[in-house]
This record gives structure tokens, sequence and C-alpha cells, in this order.
């Protein structure tokens, strides 16, 4: 455990929240893409299979739970509580586009063809592109709300410490994980975009965030 | 240099 690695871990956590205390107390899903929380949900239980078959730690073992929890919270508030508020017309990203050729990649390029870590591997190209629902959705309506950005700001600064954390562990201990690294690289590029604008008219601006 | 992977991270 590292600052980087830790700081990550915190970041993922309160993006989560955020997102889980907007809806919860807007009583609103609104701007939400459900796609990328289903995906999301859909990352923590492939990859959170081996809760049943290695122990780790205390702090892995709770921190993975939490992650299953809330994320299967916040599809049920979109899905089913708040399901009203749901915005499905601009939530219109054909997920398929996403799922099939990480399925497939996932077959192709792996460290052990077994189903854990075929399902392993599937939940980390997965996570590098999960997002691009939610991106699109703000794309597709030209606007998000500033806690939305905030929430957005948490998810890609955690895997961009994760970054910091690959190449701390690479120094320290002589270990890379190409599959892992190279699908963090993807993913935190997909942020790029989106961090200029946060900076740029969130951060200096005040209310949502419009494009241009 | 190892190749692996990181069974600890989230």
């Amino acid at each position: 455990m590292n600052i980087f690695r830790l700081s990550g871990d915190v970041c993922h956590l309160v993006a989560i929240i955020i997102l889980f205390l907007k809806i919860w107390r807007s009583k609103s899903c609104a701007g939400i893409s459900g796609k990328s929380q289903l995906l999301f949900a859909l990352v923590f239980t492939t990859r959170y299979l081996d809760l049943f078959t290695a122990f780790i730690s205390i702090y892995n073992t709770v921190m993975k739970v939490v992650f299953l929890v809330l994320a299967y919270a916040t599809v049920s508030l979109i899905y089913f509580r708040f399901r009203k508020s749901y915005d499905s017309e601009s939530d219109s990203f054909r997920v398929e586009f996403l799922l099939v050729p990480v399925a497939g990649l996932s077959f192709l390029e792996n460290y052990s063809f077994t189903p854990l870590e075929i399902l392993w591997t599937f939940s980390i190209y997965l996570e590098s592109v999960a997002i691009l629902p939610q991106l699109f959705m703000i794309t597709k309506t030209g606007e998000a709300e500033s806690i939305t950005t905030h929430y957005l700001f948490f998810l890609g600064l955690y895997r961009t410490l994760y970054l910091a954390n690959w190449v701390w562990r690479y120094h320290e201990e002589g270990f890379f994980d190409q599959i892992a690294v190279v699908s963090g690289v993807v993913q935190t590029i997909f942020y790029c975009d989106f961090f200029y604008l946060y900076f740029t008219r969130v951060l200096r601006g005040s209310g949502k965030m419009t494009l241009p | 240099t190892k190749l692996g992977y990181y069974k600890d991270e989230l």
C-alpha cells in the first residue's frame, strides 16, 4: 500500500458516494447514465468473485463489499426507486458495442485461460470504457450538473492516481501488470477532455457545465 | 521484472 494507491481508493469511494447521495437527496437521477452504472456493477461483480476464493486483507475485503453494495444500490435507485426521473431517451449509448469487443478481448488476452481469470480480465477492460455511456449522455444533452461533474472528476482522478501507484510499484517491487496498466492508461485518456472542461468551466464558473 | 497482476488492488 502506498499513498497513490490509498488516495486512489479514497477518490473512488468518494466518487461513488457523491453519486449515490446526489440521487438519494434530490430523489432524481436526471443526467445520470443508468447504463454506465449497470456496467460498473458488472465490473465489480466480475472482478470481486475472488472474495469467495482468496483472502487478501480486511481492508481489501471491506472495500470490495462496500463497492459492490453501493454499485447495486445506485443501480436500484436509478432503475427502481427513482426510475421516473431516469432519462432513458438521452441514455442511448449502445452498450453491446462495448460488451462484445471487451468480452472477445478478455478471451484472447488474459493471464490464464480460466473462468475467474477471464472474468477478472473482462472487468479490467470493461472498467476502462464503462464511463462512455455517461460521457456520451453529457455530450448529447450538452450539459451536466456540477455535482455530476464532481463525481466524474473523482472517478477520473482515481484511475489517474492508480497510474502513479503502478509506476511506484514497478520501481519498488519490480512488478508490472500489463493488462491493468494498459487499460488504466486508456481509461484515464477518456477523462482528459472532461478534466479540461472541468477545470476551465466548472471550477472557474458556477452551476452547470455546458458544452460549446 | 516480473510480469503479473496485483490481486490486492481494487
